[in-house]
């Protein structure tokens, strides 16, 4: 990762996110540890299927470590903090994928958490019409934060941005929430007015992006859905668990 | 424990809970 500093232009609380952002080859070092443990899958489930759901959930225990490290989010009840993690899990994961494809900058190919490279071509020739579709999706998206020039500090801003998406009514400490979307709606305005002031809606373009993203999340949550209607998800799926969870 | 209430998720609530030590097996 690139090293950031403060100084002129970068917001503290951008500056703040920078650093609690883990190490991505410490990231797919726990993963990879977790997936040579023997699975407790089901016998009859393809194994490299079984492989990819523990693989999300391990991503979104990452996500959930991150999370807790958080400003703000730290501070909360528990109930505060799974209302908020039970709104925006599918899109923080969709995110980290979108986000690990712009560093990737291959747009043949996706690369996973584990480090490993899967052609698109074999996506569309192995993953079934549901996945396959999803991943050309977000490579779209993939292509349009690229084009915006997204860069790290948008990128954590982003993130912390949807995690603190949910409307403070559905919370029971509203106003830490509603401080710290409006902190980092102002940091990242802030930023991008000062780092790129050629492209003065930047701002608005990757909120707009976010939108997106919520709407591949959905999208990914009704593969989900249709994979566990379909009884092809390994037993005891933190994903499954998060989907099926009542929202608050 | 990691029992949770209906409809909250429990691998969620026990990554979450300060009290609880062990990390669930997922």
């Amino acid at each position: 990762p690139e090293p950031f500093s403060g100084g002129p232009g970068m917001p503290e609380l951008i500056l703040q996110l920078l650093q609690l952002e883990p190490e991505e080859d410490q990231v797919r070092a726990r993963i990879l540890g977790c997936l040579q443990e023997p699975a407790k899958g089901r016998p009859d489930q393809p194994a490299l299927f079984g492989l990819l759901c523990r693989m999300a959930d391990q991503t979104f225990i990452s996500i959930v470590d991150w999370a807790r490290r958080c400003m703000v989010f730290k501070e909360l009840e528990v109930a505060d903090q799974m209302a908020l993690l039970q709104n925006c899990w599918s899109e923080l994961l969709v995110f980290d994928h979108v986000y690990r494809q712009i560093q990737h900058g291959k747009e043949g190919s996706i690369l996973l958490v584990t480090g490993q490279e899967v052609e698109l071509s074999t996506v569309a020739a192995q993953a079934g019409s549901m996945l396959h579709s999803l991943v050309l999706r977000a490579q779209e998206l993939v292509l349009q934060l690229h084009a915006l020039q997204l860069d790290r500090p948008e990128f954590v801003c982003l993130k912390f941005l949807i995690l603190f998406s949910l409307d403070v009514k559905f919370l029971n400490n509203h106003s830490l929430v509603k401080d710290a979307q409006e902190k980092a709606n102002t940091a990242l305005l802030d930023y991008t007015l000062c780092h790129y002031p050629h492209c003065g809606d930047k701002f608005q373009q990757l909120l707009l992006c976010l939108v997106e993203v919520r709407s591949l999340s959905m999208q990914a949550k009704e593969y989900l859905y249709h994979k566990h209607l379909s009884n092809e998800m390994p037993r005891n799926n933190l994903l499954i668990e998060m989907l099926q969870a009542k929202q608050t | 424990s990691c029992r949770a209430a209906a409809g909250r998720p429990a691998i969620l609530y026990a990554l979450l809970s300060p009290s609880l030590t062990a990390r669930p097996s997922v």
